[in-house]
């Protein structure tokens, strides 16, 4: 399955925003992103998962250096809509593995986490697509990671 | 910004399971997806928003046909990690917006989960890379949601 990973990726230039309980209801995602959407402010990842007792967190990364404009968006329509609170984080990478037709290789993405988890590294986010498998860690841990996750799928193969 | 999106898509032959309250400490994401992968099971999506009280959820999705087979693999791992328990969901469609260079408009995923909104769709998980953004939503929705969504983004534009 090596053979399927094509690069490995990091990016150290991004913060993490969480939205902490978002009420579970439709609307609340596209005030959030219309709002950051007319402020202009480019958005990577965004990652929901299921909500719980009506609420759930949505999570996304900026710029850092959109990292403050982005956050007082957010504040804004966290009050409008009744979300509980919103926490921005500068301190954080994301590493990348990108291949064709991943999900038809069964054991990639167990073998890029336990390959983060062998360096001690705690995965905080993850998100994926058909091409790419996105993990947010530590900015602290993401040389080592982007070093273990090269010899893991690049030079291994 | 219409003109980004080249394409919608949905997947009604998913099913999603997702396990709840991992111990949020290196290595439970690789147990898990390295147990799916040795049972050969194809995975599409997977989201992990950051944690809290060190504890995180994770979903994934798979073929509908793998459902209960990833179900009974994920909870033997799930007891092994101490994990709370493991929820399988059938009844759930993913739809997608496709396009180049997203990230660089701002607005596209308002648009779209603005798009869900007004047919009343709730949107219960999100996942995204530079070129797709995908929403996990109940079955029933997913032909409303592509015919509206297909009406926002390409007869539009
Ligand atoms: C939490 C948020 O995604 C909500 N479910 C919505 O549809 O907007
Ligand atoms: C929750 C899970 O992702 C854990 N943080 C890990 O690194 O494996």
């Amino acid at each position: 399955e090596g053979a399927v990973v094509s690069s490995v990726a990091i990016d150290e230039n991004q913060a993490k925003i969480t939205i902490f309980n978002v009420p579970d209801k439709p609307g609340m995602a596209g005030k959030i992103f219309s709002a950051l959407g007319e402020a202009g402010i480019n958005v990577d990842v965004i990652v929901q998962n299921v909500g719980k007792e009506n609420f759930a967190d949505i999570s996304f990364t900026v710029n850092i250096n959109e990292m403050e404009k982005a956050k007082n968006i957010v504040e804004k329509v966290a009050k409008e809509i009744g979300a509980e609170r919103v926490v921005a984080d500068p301190d954080i990478c994301k590493v990348s593995i990108i291949g064709i037709g991943m999900m038809n290789h069964p054991g990639v993405a167990g073998k890029m986490f336990t390959c983060l988890a062998k360096c001690g590294i705690n995965i905080e986010m993850i998100s994926t697509s058909e091409i790419k498998i996105s993990c947010v860690i530590r900015k602290k841990d993401g040389q080592k990671a982007l070093l273990e996750l090269h010899k893991e799928f690049i030079e291994k193969s």
